[in-house]
Parts: C-alpha cells; sequence; structure tokens
C-alpha cells in the first residue's frame, strides 16, 4: 500500500507543473531566480541604538543572528529538519493554498551575559538563556 | 541594529508600526529581559567621577563569565549563578565612638528587588580593609552577624555568619560569607537585612572597626561596602502575550 501511494504521490508531483516555483502563502513574491535556502544571517543588536545604555552596562551589543530562507521540498541540504518538516514541505507543494510552508526557524540557540542597573542602582548580572542563534533548520 | 550589513536576498513582508507599538515592543523585550527600563536618577557610569565599588566588581564579574580563554573564573559561585546582584548599603550604624564596648558596625541592606522564584546559591558581603597601624602588626579577628530581630530594652537577637582572621597591616577586599543569612531571608521574607560586624584583637579585646582599617559609607566611592547575591533562576522568563 505504501508503495503504491508513494508512486501515486510521486505521479501528482510530476503532474503539478512548475509547482515548487508556485508562491506559497509565505512566499516572497521574488520568485525562484531569488531563492536562498533556510540558513544563519548576520545580526548585530546594538543596545547604543536602541537608547538602552542608560541601564544596561555591558554588552553594548550582541550577535544575535537570525534565521530566514526557504524550506523547499526535499529538504535533504538542510540538515537540522524534522521528519515531520518533510511531510509538510511535500503536502505543501501539492496543497500551496492549504498547507502552509515550513518555516526557517532557530534550532539551537545560546546564552549571553548581561550587565546592568535596576530600578534602585543596584547591579544585577544576569546569563540570558536562548539569545543567540547557533543554527538554523526548517520546521 | 543591523541596518548597515547588507540585506537578505529575499524581502519579508512588512507593515507599518502603529503610533505606539514600538514602545510596546521595546517594553515587551526589556520584561523578557529583566531589564527595569530607565533607572533612576543616577549619573551614567562613565560620567561619573569615580566608579562605584559595587558596578566595578559587577564588571570584572561579567569580563570573567565571558572570558574564552579558559583561564578559569576567580569566583567560585560564578557558574552555577544564572544571576548576580550587588546590594548597596543604605544604612550603616556605628557603635564604635567612646569607651563603650564592645564595638560594631551594622549594615543594612534592602533586598525588595530580588526576582521571586530565584534561589540563592551563595551571598557576600564585601568590605575593603586599610592598613593599621593602631595596634601595630597584630592579628585581628573579624566576625559577622546577622541581626535576626532588634530589641528596646536590651541587645539584639544576632545569628553569626563568618569569622575571618587577618593581620592589621593587610590591605584590600575582605570577604565574608554570608550565605547561612540567605535561608533567613526567604524563610520569613524579611527583606530589610541587617549585618553586624565586630574586631576583635588576639587578647580579645573589641576594637572600632574604623580603627582595624575597614571602610564604610564616608569611603571612596570605589571602596564602599557592598553585598553580592548569587542566585540560580528557577524558570525561564515567560513572554507576556501583547
Amino acid at each position: 500500500t505504501a508503495r503504491l501511494l508513494k508512486k501515486k504521490q510521486l505521479n501528482q508531483i510530476n503532474r503539478l507543473p512548475h509547482s515548487n516555483k508556485q508562491l506559497g502563502i509565505f512566499d516572497d513574491g521574488h520568485g525562484s531566480h531569488s531563492r536562498e535556502f533556510c540558513r544563519r544571517h548576520e545580526l548585530y543588536v546594538n543596545f547604543r541604538d536602541l537608547g538602552w545604555l542608560d541601564s544596561v552596562i555591558a554588552p553594548q551589543g550582541y550577535s544575535a543572528y537570525y534565521c530566514a530562507g526557504e524550506c523547499i521540498y526535499p529538504l535533504n541540504y538542510c540538515t537540522n529538519t524534522t521528519n515531520h518538516a518533510t511531510m509538510q514541505a511535500l503536502v505543501h507543494l501539492m496543497k500551496p493554498d492549504i498547507v502552509p510552508k515550513v518555516c526557517c526557524v532557530p534550532t539551537e540557540l545560546s546564552a549571553i551575559s548581561m550587565l546592568y542597573y535596576d530600578k534602585n542602582s543596584n547591579v544585577i548580572l544576569r546569563r540570558e538563556r536562548n539569545m543567540v542563534v547557533q543554527a538554523c533548520g526548517c520546521q | 541594529g543591523g541596518g548597515h550589513l547588507p540585506r537578505p536576498p529575499h524581502v519579508f513582508p512588512q507593515r507599518r508600526l502603529g503610533v505606539g507599538e514600538p514602545r510596546d515592543m521595546q517594553r515587551e523585550i526589556q520584561e523578557m529581559l529583566g531589564l527595569p527600563g530607565r533607572p533612576r536618577s543616577r549619573a551614567p557610569l562613565a560620567a561619573a567621577q569615580q566608579p562605584a565599588s559595587a558596578p566595578l566588581f559587577m564588571l570584572d564579574l561579567y569580563h570573567a563569565m565571558t572570558d574564552d580563554s579558559g583561564g578559569g573564573s576567580p569566583q567560585p559561585h560564578l557558574n552555577s549563578a544564572d544571576l548576580i546582584m550587588s546590594f548597596v548599603n543604605i544604612v550603616e550604624r556605628d557603635r564604635s565612638l567612646g569607651y563603650q564596648e564592645p564595638h560594631w558596625k551594622e549594615f543594612h541592606f534592602d533586598l525588595t528587588q530580588i526576582p521571586a522564584g530565584e534561589a540563592v546559591t551563595a551571598a557576600e558581603f564585601r568590605i575593603y580593609k586599610e592598613p593599621s597601624i593602631h595596634p601595630l602588626n597584630t592579628t585581628l579577628h573579624i566576625s559577622m552577624f546577622e541581626v535576626v530581630q532588634e530589641h528596646a530594652n536590651r541587645e539584639s537577637d544576632l545569628f553569626f555568619l563568618d569569622l575571618q582572621t587577618l593581620r592589621s597591616a593587610d590591605e584590600g577586599w575582605l570577604v565574608l560569607d554570608i550565605t547561612a543569612a540567605s535561608d533567613q531571608w526567604l524563610l520569613t521574607q524579611n527583606k530589610d537585612l541587617g549585618l553586624r560586624l565586630y574586631v576583635e584583637t588576639e587578647d580579645g579585646h573589641s576594637m572600632d572597626p574604623g580603627l582595624a582599617g575597614l571602610l564604610g559609607q564616608q569611603a571612596p566611592r570605589s571602596r564602599q561596602p557592598f553585598m553580592v547575591g548569587f542566585f540560580r533562576a528557577s524558570r525561564s522568563p515567560v513572554r507576556a502575550p501583547r
């Protein structure tokens, strides 16, 4: 039954001309020529720019990174993916209007340390978890 | 903050933020990070004529925490702590004038800012000692007690915390372990911590802490006494729905 189903699905995929080039609900509208796979991008969060240096003593900013890019079937190139994501990506191919594309999200995060003043001018040193993207994946 | 970096090759769907939205978002992120918003009137650190002792110590801790060289942390409690707070000494009382014995110095700290749900792993009282010549080159015993209860007509109830022995000529930061008092703070919800410091000479005579070279609130900002608490977070902050 599985073999038959797989064959049927493959036929369906083959019958969808340019299906992976059709826009999903999260597509950017730029077409396939500008597509980029899900990966980690540079992002520096500057506390000075945010006007927070009144209370934050250190650091002045930190490399937070962010995840962006597309998760398109097949997801073999993307290591941090779940079985569910693979299935959802496949179903999205067949029903792009109903099932959304898999999201490119952080899969591994690390902490930073922050030193700041509280309202009473006491000084606090805190380890903030999940602040830096270490790896991205399709989930 | 990444405006100067090259943009990714695709464009995210964008919308214009409402009038109050940027402020709400800033507040939400600050809350998530535990940032209190603008602190009370305080000269900025860089503009202060002389940095205060607690921020200087905390900055050293920060550098030790973020140092990747693997040189080893000078603070044994650092690795197990998620949150480290310094407390400024708000009230200092002396019974060191005249010939009344025993002499002591009392320090009070406001602990109301400790976030709920934090478990204390360690606490230290730090006081700077200058070399003392009265008496010259002798051994001093410095003991620390927690003021458990104060009475109008008799001496306060005290709880022993730590004892350090040093020479009168010694100079530097003296660290007294006050972790044992932390159980009391959590059990009794007593947020006003009173600590009493006694100095004795080797022959058992009480000595004025000031004469022993221990600096109090009147000292230069970089040498004023303070308290440090090490806490372990019991849960990660929950992001409030917006």
